[in-house]
C-alpha cells in the first residue's frame, strides 16, 4: 500500500503538473493524489522512527506530522503542555543550527536536548502577516524558536514543556526578544 | 529616524529609513558590501486576440506588455516591526495590502531568509499580473547570470543571447527569463549574490546588476495553447491564492560561494523530517 506516494509523483511527471498548465479540476486532482501519498509516507515514517525508538516492549506514540508549520499552524505543539519534537536527517552529514519554529500557546517552555541539557529558545509573538491564511486557522499566539543539531542519517528527539513559574527561573536560557513597531502605513488601497 | 540595521556574525542588512527596503548587505567575515534595493514588482500581463503579435499571456506563455514593471509599494516605509533576540532577527514588511515580507537572520547562518508572502493578486482592474521581487545591485555583471538547470549543472546565461544560435530579440523580458530550479546568482570580481528558493521559479538578469524571481500570476485570458482556461485560481474562498515561500540569500566571494550555495541547497532540499508526538514522561523518565 505504500505505493501510493510514488504514484501519485509518476502521474505528475506530465507537463502540465510540472509547469502548471493543467486545467484547474486537473490541478486539483494532482494535488490530492500528491497529499494522500505524503500522509500514507508520513505513516511509514512514523513506523520506522517508532521501530527505532522503542526502549523494551515500550512503543512512543505515533508520530504526528504537520503540514501548515509555514503558517503557524500545528494542532499537537499548540494543544499539548508536554511534547517531543523528532527530527530526522536524511542528509549523509551532521546538520548543525537547523531551527524550528513551532506555533504554541503557553508565555514559556523548557526545551531538553538528546543529551538532558537545556536547550536556548526565544519566543515570538505570531502576527497578522505571519499567520495571514484563510481556511483552517490554528490559535498559537506565539512560535517557540530554537537550534537542532541532527546527526546524519540519524535523529534527534528534543522534548518540550511548557514552564512553570518554577521551572521558568530555574533553569530555561530563553532569550530575550525586543520589539519595536512601527505605525503600519496606510496605502490608498488599504 | 536612522537606517535600521539588524546582523548576525556573518551578515549585516541594513533597511532604508525612509522606504523601509533592504538596501545594504554587508559579508561581515568577508567584508564584502553591496549596495541593493529589494522591493516587490508585477508586469502586466499582455491581452489581445492570440494571433502571433498580440500573443496573450496565460498558462502556457509569460508575455508582460512593457518592459518596465510596475513597483508595488505604500507611501513612507515598508517597515511594520523588528523582532530582535539572540537567537533570531526579524524585520516585518507590508508593501501592499497583497504583498508582506518577513527578512531574518538566524544566529551562526551564513544567509539571510526573505520569506515573502503575495496574493490574492487583485482582480477587480481586469488586469493580469505576474509578480517578482528583485535585487538591484551595484554589482557590473556584464550581461550574465547563472541559473541551475535541475539542482547541480549550473548554466551561464547572457542577456538577449542563445549559444548556439543567433536570437532574434522580440521579447526582451520573456525572453530573457529562465527556469530556477533551486538557485540563481550574479557575480563580479569581487562578489557574488546567490539567491536559493523552495520551490522552482523562473527568474532573470534584465540589468546590470539585477537579480529577479517570479512569485506568483492570476491572469483572466486562455493563451491558446491548450488548457482553455485562465490561469485565474480562485482558491477556496473565491479571492484568488496566497501563495508563500522563501529566498535564501548569500554574499560571498565567487571563489567561496560554489562550496556554499551548494551546502545551503542540499540542506534545504533534503530538509530534516519533523515529527511530534505528546509526551507524558518526565525528561528523566524519557532519558
Amino acid at each position: 500500500s505504500s505505493q501510493r506516494f510514488r504514484e501519485a509523483m509518476a502521474v505528475a511527471q506530465h507537463h502540465d503538473a510540472v509547469s502548471g498548465t493543467e486545467k484547474q479540476h486537473v490541478a486539483y486532482d494532482y494535488a490530492m493524489r500528491l497529499h494522500a501519498g505524503a500522509v500514507e509516507c508520513q505513516e511509514v515514517v512514523s513506523h520506522a522512527l517508532a521501530g527505532k525508538m522503542k526502549k523494551g516492549s515500550v512503543e512512543p506514540p505515533a508520530a504526528q506530522f504537520c503540514a501548515y508549520l509555514n503558517v503557524s499552524i500545528c494542532p499537537t505543539t499548540e494543544e499539548n503542555d508536554h511534547f517531543s519534537v523528532t527530527v530526522y536527517n536524511p542528509l549523509a552529514r551532521q546538520v548543525t543550527g537547523h531551527y524550528l519554529r513551532l506555533p504554541v500557546n503557553g508565555q514559556s517552555y523548557t526545551v531538553t536536548a538528546p543529551n538532558g541539557k537545556p536547550v536556548k529558545t526565544q519566543m515570538l509573538k505570531v502576527t497578522q502577516q505571519t499567520a495571514k491564511v484563510r481556511g483552517p486557522r490554528g490559535n498559537a499566539t506565539s512560535e517557540l524558536v530554537f537550534p537542532v543539531t541532527v546527526e546524519a542519517l540519524g535523529y534527534s528527539t528534543y522534548l518540550i514543556s511548557r514552564a512553570t513559574r518554577t521551572t521558568r527561573s530555574l533553569f530555561m536560557p530563553q532569550a530575550e526578544t525586543n520589539v519595536i513597531s512601527m505605525a503600519i502605513p496606510q496605502s490608498p488601497r488599504m | 529616524r536612522e537606517d535600521i540595521e539588524i546582523h548576525n556574525e556573518h551578515l549585516s542588512l541594513i533597511f532604508d529609513t525612509t522606504t523601509g527596503h533592504l538596501k545594504t548587505v554587508t559579508n561581515l567575515k568577508n567584508k564584502l558590501i553591496l549596495n541593493v534595493q529589494q522591493a516587490f514588482y508585477w508586469y502586466n500581463s499582455s491581452t489581445g486576440n492570440n494571433q502571433d503579435s498580440t500573443q496573450r499571456s496565460g498558462a502556457y506563455i509569460f508575455r508582460p506588455n512593457g518592459t518596465e514593471p510596475f513597483p508595488i509599494h505604500t507611501k513612507g516605509s515598508v517597515i511594520t516591526k523588528v523582532v530582535t533576540g539572540a537567537l533570531v532577527q526579524e524585520v516585518h514588511q507590508v508593501f501592499s495590502d497583497w504583498v508582506t515580507q518577513v527578512i531574518r537572520l538566524y544566529d551562526g547562518q551564513l544567509h539571510a531568509e526573505l520569506e515573502w508572502t503575495v496574493g490574492p493578486i487583485p482582480f477587480k482592474d481586469s488586469l493580469g499580473k505576474e509578480i517578482i521581487t528583485r535585487f538591484d545591485s551595484d554589482m557590473q555583471t556584464d550581461k550574465k547570470f547563472y541559473t541551475d538547470s535541475n539542482g547541480r549543472e549550473i548554466l551561464e546565461r547572457e542577456l538577449n543571447h542563445r549559444l548556439t544560435w543567433k536570437l532574434n530579440q522580440t521579447e526582451p523580458v520573456a525572453g530573457n527569463y529562465y527556469p530556477v530550479n533551486s538557485r540563481i546568482f550574479i557575480k563580479d570580481n569581487s562578489r557574488q549574490l546567490t539567491v536559493l528558493t523552495d520551490r522552482s521559479q523562473g527568474g532573470a538578469s534584465l540589468k546590470d546588476g539585477s537579480l529577479e524571481l517570479m512569485v506568483h500570476r492570476r491572469m483572466f485570458y486562455d493563451d491558446n495553447f491548450g488548457v482553455g482556461e485562465a490561469l485565474n485560481e480562485t482558491g477556496v474562498f473565491g479571492e484568488g491564492l496566497v501563495a508563500r515561500g522563501k529566498h535564501y540569500l548569500m554574499l560571498e566571494s565567487p571563489a567561496d560561494s560554489s562550496q556554499l550555495h551548494r551546502n545551503l541547497g542540499e540542506q534545504l532540499y533534503m530538509a530534516p523530517a519533523v515529527s511530534f508526538t505528546p509526551n507524558t514522561f518526565s525528561t528523566q523518565d524519557w532519558s
